[in-house]
């Protein structure tokens, strides 16, 4: 078989206006390094699950993506993140897995930087986590005991997701509750996004 | 959201996505990309029908069908049409292809009101990347190593 991997952002009603030369460049640079990150795994004889965590892994931290750091607020203020993964069968090499164990979700995630890799990590530790669908403190607590990183709340604050919460909400935007550590111009072309 | 589908050299098929979801929605609101089915899912099976036992005379092999599928878009469409399953399940009942059976989903969900779009992958290595807006952020990678990218729909 030939591996091969896709990767997709956002959809929805993008922007071409704000779509700037330098802009483009920074989308297109992150949407190919992700695709290498996870093409170097496959080249390299890796699983698929191991290649879509890291091509993944690229656009949680780019903060351009709606996930990780850069996600959307709820109208509340605050960060909640979803992932969830799934594969057509088990990892060859982990014969410990049921064939039964199709895939994984999570939900109301609050602190783990990098939601990929906690789906991951509950997905292989089918001995203790036999459920599909998790939500709140516990999967990352579990995958935390397990080496995966848990950061503060306050690490996925983005200014342009932050001022585009408030301004749905019909909020003043200023005072900021942090100081922007993103480049303000790196507005993103789906504007209040949906998910 | 973004999301990853990749085919390795053993044949599996995996899907990541991941998301914080929908901008303003509310506390405790869950989208699709931890619903299992609708958008995410990757599927093998082995089909059974004439066509089907006529390949295995052909290879004396078993004909195996695969896919993976990650979606974005409007989420709460995607969970009420069950889109990502959907996709396998147009594959495995009505014997789709790929191309048709994404291409189907994403019409349906627009139909419905959702905008969105889906990247998927077969047991082949056959891609499709549709969508029924004006963009989305996508991109393709082979053995080659040469990144393919695109944004808006006409791309």
């Amino acid at each position: 078989t030939k591996p091969v991997l896709v990767i997709h952002g956002g959809a929805g009603t993008l922007d071409r206006s704000r779509l700037t030369p330098e802009l483009r460049v920074k989308y297109i640079a992150a949407l190919e390094q992700a695709l290498l990150a996870g093409n170097e795994v496959l080249t390299n004889g890796g699983e698929a699950l191991d290649a879509v965590v890291a091509a993944v892994t690229v656009l949680e931290d780019c903060p351009l993506f709606n996930s990780g750091k850069g996600a959307v607020f709820n109208s509340a203020g605050k960060n909640e993140l979803e992932a969830s993964v799934m594969l057509s069968r088990p990892p060859s090499n982990r014969p410990d897995i049921l064939p039964t164990r199709r895939g994984l979700g999570v939900t109301l995630i609050t602190r783990a930087k990098n939601p990929s890799h906690l789906v991951r990590a509950l997905y292989l530790a089918p001995e203790s986590i036999h459920h599909a669908f998790l939500s709140g403190a516990y999967p990352e607590d579990f995958a935390a005991s397990r080496g995966e990183t848990l950061v503060d709340p306050s690490y996925f604050w983005t200014e342009a997701r932050w001022r585009e919460h408030r301004r749905g909400l019909g909020l003043p935007e200023d005072p900021l509750p942090y100081p922007s550590t993103t480049d303000s111009s790196d507005a993103p072309l789906d504007q209040l996004p949906k998910g | 959201t973004v999301g990853a589908v990749a085919l390795d050299a053993q044949g599996c098929i995996a899907c990541l996505t991941s998301t914080g979801g929908l901008t303003n929605k509310l506390p405790g609101r869950v989208g699709d990309t931890p619903t299992m089915g609708t958008g995410f899912w990757a599927e093998e099976w082995k089909p059974t029908g004439p066509l089907a036992r006529l390949w295995r005379k052909l290879t004396r092999k078993p004909l195996r069908v695969a896919v993976g599928v990650s979606g974005t878009g409007d989420g709460d469409y995607f969970i009420r049409l069950n889109a990502a399953s959907t996709v396998a399940h147009r594959m495995k009942y009505l014997g789709e292809s790929l191309e048709k059976a994404t291409s189907a989903v994403v019409e349906d969900l627009k139909l419905n009101g959702g905008l969105g779009g889906l990247i998927a992958v077969n047991q082949d290595g056959q891609v499709a990347l549709p969508l029924n807006c004006s963009g989305m952020y996508r991109g393709v990678i082979r053995t080659d190593g040469v990144p393919k990218t695109a944004i808006f729909d006409d791309e």
